[in-house]
């Protein structure tokens, strides 16, 4: 059972690093409060964003919490794809830069496992390859209208 | 594996029967506040009972019913169907306990047509031929009892009902065959689909991640490993 | 103490109505569990946004929540004004429609106190007086810059 | 009345001393991720007392110091300092028990040129200098000890100063003189500033009115009666 929770904590530790250097142009690691007796303790997640010392969690940004929350969940990912990934409105915290960011990450994730996002970002629409418009007249039942980008065709 | 389409039946916001097509890859859904796009997501957790109700933000199973004939006097029943495209799994995946061996989850012919309609005849059957293959369920797999051949579809289904007294009753199916929600979950665990997955994240929730305490944290790939 | 607090409650309730529907265009009021005594229970808000159908609040969708607790934050506030308002990222879950209807309320309300706004979302930037800018480079400390958009040369 | 400026030395992003200054009316500030934008609302709820340190995102105090000068060898601290246009409030508002009639609060030409600086001269006098006027920290109204005059600034500042063993202390002035946080709030709370008051709402608490319970909602009432 250890040696199980080793392989995933290291491949898991490997993913999150690079994609947290991916996302948040910085360094971050994880860490086991006992590398001895890994279930003595918890899992920690060290977070340097465009490299700041490092400080306690709680005192990041919004911004910065969601892309570092968000860098974890890819590295499961990687590690164990589930065969597709629900994520409502996950950009809400970030600014323009970051949804642009975040959005190519999805779009490279998204070659192994389906992504349906809901989104109210312009960046993420944009690099989605397809939109699901949803919308719900006064007194009526919500519709759904499919909005397929001919990405190939636009610039 | 991905999903191809949620059926929804007076789920919530929706009414009568509405079909939202997927395909693999980045799909975005978008609209104004209060349209329905997370009500499309819940509706996957409904389905496959990922989720308590307060997981979907509903009180109780009754409120999921969509509530606009207020005061009815008969029982009202929401349906959710998530059909998965599973042409590219491992068909050694796709082990039912209850019926080995595997190829047979799908080829019983088992379709709604042939007998009296699990899910009801009162609802019509449009809700089960949003392929328009009347009553041929399984056909819609491309097989009839056929064993050996490739699976091409998966069907999840759940139904809801709610008699005007409140109470209720829940009920899974995997392509059309009643099921419990341990043999669901069993099947969508070798999916890689857990209650307790980070593959669906709600509105509000990214954060969360942050703010647990570490042990939650490292439970996280405890399941995983 | 209840002639002081049923005074308060008429004078929120009343507000909470008008700008209620002014924000999300439907019809809302308070509701006290207890009218007889109201210090024998707790005070509900009760919302029909776009003129749906009652809801528990817990059902609303993230934009409805936001627009019903600011219509309440904004009648407390016209019954018993603060000298300033301090608001950060207010707007997170709002589409630009209603964005844009939050700005204008704020430009109505920012006649009689001071607001300070953090905001991301344009709408919002374009319907204040001015701007300052924060940006921290890296391995540098925050920076402010104030930008005077002068409202009455642009169009 | 409103917030003239605000003026944050070493105070969390903020290195040296960052005058801010604000207006009348609606102001919005903006800017990437990270930089600080938070951190300005932290800084006015540090200074009149509003909130604990968790309610500022610092497990304890000392996290509010700026950081980048890693390992000191000596105390360092932090200040802020709101200034309030107060020249359109009724002068009974401003009461001072400790110091009666009220003009007395600004008028006592105790800058700290005059005696040994309060804040510290290892800071020099920047922090204390925003407006340039060394030393004159009263003269800053308009009037150097006269009673009868209206005020025409309000102004509060905290000092947090913590060793290198980690031990810290705190001290509130008004108008540069030390007074306690409860003198500090009941003035305030003149002004309709409280420390559970909604007039801040800080990042991710917009949607807590809704998931308050019933009776929590009904003192927020309670509290303004
Ligand atoms: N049982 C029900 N019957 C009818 N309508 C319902 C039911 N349950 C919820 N709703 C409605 O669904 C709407 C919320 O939908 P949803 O949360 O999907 O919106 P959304 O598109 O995600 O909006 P946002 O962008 O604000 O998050 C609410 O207006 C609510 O009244
Ligand atoms: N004591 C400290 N010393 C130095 N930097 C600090 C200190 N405390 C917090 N910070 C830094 O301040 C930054 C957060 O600032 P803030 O929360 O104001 O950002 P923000 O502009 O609101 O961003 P967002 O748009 O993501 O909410 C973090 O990067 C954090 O590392
Ligand atoms: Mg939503
Ligand atoms: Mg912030």
């Amino acid at each position: 059972r250890r040696t199980a929770f080793q392989e995933a904590f290291v491949a898991v530790n490997e993913n999150f690093q690079s994609i947290f250097a991916e996302l948040s142009d910085g360094d971050g690691y994880l860490q086991l409060d006992d590398s001895q007796d890994p279930f003595n303790g918890g899992l920690n997640l060290v977070a340097h964003p465009k490299g700041k010392p490092v400080r306690r969690l709680a005192s990041m940004s919004g911004g910065e919490k969601s892309l570092t929350a968000l860098s974890f969940i890819f590295a499961l990912q990687r590690y164990r794809p589930s065969p597709f990934y629900a994520f409502d409105e996950v950009d809400m915290f970030l600014d323009g830069a970051n949804v642009e960011r975040l959005s190519k990450m999805i779009q490279q994730q998204a070659q192994q496992a389906q992504f349906i996002v809901v989104s109210l970002r312009r960046p993420m629409i944009e690099s989605a390859e397809r939109t699901i418009g949803v919308t719900q007249a006064r007194g009526a039942y919500t519709q759904v209208l499919g909005i397929n980008l001919a990405k190939s065709a636009s610039s | 594996m991905h999903v191809k389409r949620v059926e929804l039946s007076n789920f919530k916001s929706f009414g009568g029967t509405t079909d939202v097509p997927l395909l693999p890859g980045f799909t975005v859904i978008s609209g104004p506040n209060g349209s329905g796009k997370s009500n499309i997501l819940d509706s996957l957790l409904f389905c496959l009972g990922l989720a308590s109700s307060k997981g979907m933000r509903a009180e109780r199973l009754p409120d999921l019913v969509n509530q606009n004939q207020a005061k009815r006097r008969t029982t009202a029943e929401t349906i959710v169907t998530a059909t998965f495209d599973i042409s590219d799994i491992d068909p050694e995946l796709l082990r039912d306990e209850a019926n080995d061996p595997p190829a047979q989850v799908d080829g019983s012919g088992d379709g709604c047509a042939d007998r009296s309609c699990k899910f009801g005849v009162q609802n019509g059957h449009s809700h089960l031929n949003g392929n328009r293959q009347n009553g041929q369920l399984s056909s819609q797999n491309g097989q009839n009892g056929q064993s050996g051949h490739l699976a091409q579809d998966w069907r999840v289904t759940r139904r809801l009902r709610v008699t005007p007294q409140g109470t209720y009753t829940s009920n899974y199916y995997i392509n059309g065959e009643p099921c419990t929600l341990n043999q669901l979950h069993e099947q969508l665990q070798r999916f890689r689909i857990y209650p307790e997955g980070y593959n669906v994240v709600l509105q509000g929730d990214v954060t969360s991640i942050i703010s647990m305490n570490a042990r939650e944290r490292r439970e996280i790939i405890d399941e995983l490993a």
